[in-house]
């Protein structure tokens, strides 16, 4: 499973 | 993005322009503790990986490059440049106390098994507790200068907002991040007994002193 997760906060 | 995280990224900027200013300005670091501030940089450089792999927006990148740059500088300042005028002797907080069992956690409770998201995960978990060297240095001296305060505050108040940030997704986006709101209410947590004294002391023009 290749699955990046975005994480969009700082 | 909503107003709440807005204003919480720009008061978390806030209090590490102010703390970055004061040290720089009075050309020392005393009051400060060197340990929180290496969590703090450590903290920033674990969770910005994502620099490398994903762009989410200018506005995004441009924050995350300011934040490590000032960590670092700060880290900087107190290790080298003014390292005459900072106060190990009062920043004696144990810091692996904290590293080991935030990185056993990251390691066990995380979103995803893989290197990247495990580190994301820690600095989530360490940004919770990095404050309690300072803290801890405060309770040893008794007391704070007044700007010391103002970068604490400035920290906390970036937390609070940051979770009215998350209701707010949770309503009109449906997102939410448990491991980012159960570290940031604990981070949270850990701030209130700093604000009553704030609030009850330094904008009343009172220095902030705790009784010995």
């Amino acid at each position: 499973r290749e699955f990046t997760y975005i994480h969009d906060e700082l | 993005m909503n107003i709440f995280r807005l204003t919480g990224d720009l008061s978390h900027l806030a209090a590490i322009i102010i703390l970055l200013l004061k040290i720089w300005k009075s050309r020392s670091c005393a009051g400060i503790s060197g340990k929180s501030q290496v969590l703090f940089a450590l903290v920033f450089t674990t969770r910005y990986l994502d620099l490398l792999t994903s762009f989410i927006s200018l506005y995004n990148t441009t924050m995350k490059v300011i934040y490590i740059g000032c960590s670092y500088a700060t880290v900087y300042l107190i290790y080298m440049k003014l390292k005459a005028t900072y106060d190990g002797n009062h920043d004696t907080f144990r810091v692996e106390f904290l590293i080991v069992p935030v990185g056993g956690l990251a390691f066990l409770v995380n979103h995803d098994f893989s290197p990247l998201e495990i580190l994301w995960t820690f600095s989530i978990y360490l940004e919770s507790v990095a404050i309690l060297p300072q803290l801890f240095m405060i309770s040893k001296t008794g007391e704070a200068e007044t700007i010391t305060t103002h970068y604490l505050f400035f920290l906390g108040l970036y937390r609070a907002l940051y979770l009215i940030n998350w209701i707010w997704r949770f309503y009109f986006e449906g997102f939410f991040d448990m491991i980012a709101i159960v570290a940031g209410v604990v981070q949270t947590i850990l701030y209130c007994d700093f604000f009553y004294l704030y609030v009850t002391k330094v904008l009343k023009g009172k220095k902030l002193s705790l009784p010995a």
